[in-house]
């Protein structure tokens, strides 16, 4: 269930 | 140059043995500080970051800074082959080849094992990692990082162990932490109340809450983060719906090693 985003993605859009 | 001493390799196995089954490359920051590590999974799902500052080590020489990617499974296989009162020596020099050697000597028999490693590509990290404040958290519980690693094993025999896709939700109610997962043919639920201190000083479950939070996490990669138990006595889960979730144990008073991970969100 649910959706697992990139740890990395999110790191690099900070 | 870089050269570094400790005189027991207990630390060094310890940490290899929290993060190599799940990482398989890391990267290596060498400043005066100390060393700073940081890996990702293949995909790129959970990242670990670990300060191991200079006074944890017995010696510490490092004039300029140094990046290095090593391979994982390669270091654990060595260090496996280390004894835990050994001592390692770390040294890499001015005009290094790519190449990192660690030395492990048996105070005892006098033995001395070499494994020169080569640097490898890390794919993505290091990354830069802010310190989001605190009240950004939702939710924040304390507990002895053996309990939490007990009750990764429970909700992993009952989830179907051959399903890599169990998910589990923790949620936290003011005094109160769930565990929460879906088996074949059932629900496990496992509660966690603050415990009072003065009963068990040393092994206290605190909860801090802002406000009611649920959150879904795959539990293989929990199960993996628990391993961190050798490191600390304790762990810190901080959780968001918006920030990756951080599993903190802290290293005496030399560092930490931080695994960080999203919640899932519902499509």
């Amino acid at each position: 269930s649910g959706v697992q985003l990139s740890i990395k993605e999110f790191y690099r859009s900070k | 140059i870089l050269e570094l001493r400790l005189v027991q390799a207990t630390l060094f196995k310890n940490v290899l043995e929290a993060i190599s089954d799940l990482f398989s490359k890391a990267n290596f920051d060498f400043s005066g500080t100390g060393l700073e590590l940081q890996a990702m999974d293949t995909s790129h799902v959970a990242l670990v970051a670990l300060l191991l500052r200079a006074e944890a080590f017995n010696h510490y020489l490092c004039d300029r800074d140094l990046s290095m990617g090593l391979n994982l499974a390669d270091m654990a296989k060595a260090f496996r082959c280390a004894n835990n009162d050994d001592i390692i020596t770390i040294k890499a020099e001015e005009d290094w080849s790519d190449t990192v050697t660690f030395t492990f000597e048996s105070p005892e028999d006098g033995e001395i094992s070499i494994f020169d490693f080569d640097f490898v590509g890390t794919n993505g990290v290091p990354l830069e990692i802010p310190e989001f404040p605190e009240s950004e958290y939702q939710a924040k519980v304390r507990m002895p990082s053996a309990k939490f690693m007990r009750i990764c094993k429970k909700l992993s025999s009952f989830g179907d162990s051959g399903d890599r896709d169990t998910v589990v939700i923790i949620s936290v109610d003011k005094e109160c932490v769930n565990f929460f997962t879906r088996g074949k043919t059932g629900t496990s639920t496992i509660v966690c109340r603050q415990t009072q201190t003065v009963d068990k000083p040393k092994e206290p479950t605190l909860i801090e809450m802002k406000e009611q939070v649920s959150l879904a996490f795959d539990l293989r990669y929990m199960n993996s983060f628990s391993k961190g138990s050798t490191l600390s006595d304790q762990v810190t889960i901080s959780l968001s719906s918006n920030l990756p979730a951080v599993f903190e144990y802290k290293i005496a008073e030399t560092g930490y090693i931080r695994y960080y991970m999203l919640p899932r969100i519902e499509e």
